[in-house]
């Protein structure tokens, strides 16, 4: 899931 | 992860030390904003929301909780601690934050990657994120006197953003990651807004002489 995916940054 | 990213995120973590260390050891809040400092707390309390839904790793986990009670603890300081509070310049943080947060908000619902709460929420605190320093950056201008851990805090919390414009560059190239437009253009945003404090920061640190911004 790309939303997701981009998510893991603060 | 890669070096700017961690670099990034140590940036801003010292740029909250900094912080923290003046409000501690100096008991002292002058020359920084609370108003930016709240809306550090939307834009974390907002963006964080998957905390508990969503696992990363153990890193971004303990980050995003670090994050979240500074801020707020930031917050509950100057508006509450006997101390710290009477040292806060509420005749010159007159900034109408505010006035940020509705088109952040409105903005979020028009351009978002996709229309659910989470995501518009998500959207809404990089937007509102790219802004949230311009009161801090006001009340810069209008000090005489800026102290060392002021400048030195406002230094490193635009390193960290430009630090991570590198990190997406490499992303893109390195991961092939997919073009990430509303974090990239935020971003962008962010980091332009320091711009100018950067000039004059690292003027006066060349010269060896007392930060000051012109009015």
């Amino acid at each position: 899931d790309h939303s997701i995916a981009s998510k893991d940054e603060l | 992860m890669n070096v700017f990213r961690l670099a990034g995120d140590m940036t801003h973590l010292l740029s909250i030390m900094v912080l923290l260390l003046k409000i501690h050891s100096m008991k002292s809040c002058a020359g920084i904003s609370l108003k930016t400092q709240e809306l550090y707390v939307l834009v974390f309390a907002t963006r964080y929301l998957d905390i508990f839904t969503t696992y990363f790793s153990f890193y971004n986990t303990v980050m995003k909780i670090v994050f979240l009670v500074t801020s707020f603890s930031i917050v509950w300081y100057m508006r509450h601690h006997k101390v710290v509070r009477q040292t806060y310049d509420r005749d010159q943080d007159t900034f109408r934050h505010h006035l940020l947060v509705i088109p952040c908000f409105l903005l979020a619902l028009l351009i978002n990657h996709r229309f659910t709460v989470r995501e518009v929420l998500w959207t809404f605190s990089l937007y509102l994120e790219a802004v949230a320093i311009l009161p801090q950056l006001v009340l810069l201008q209008r000090s005489r006197n800026i102290d060392n851990l002021t400048g030195n805090y406002v230094f490193f919390l635009g390193a960290y953003r430009g630090l991570y414009l590198f990190n997406w560059i490499y992303r893109y190239m390195a991961e092939k990651s997919q073009l990430r437009w509303i974090p990239w253009i935020s971003g962008l945003v962010q980091t332009a807004l320091y711009a100018d404090f950067f000039y004059y920061y690292i003027k006066s640190w060349k010269k060896r002489e007392k930060l000051q911004l012109p009015a």
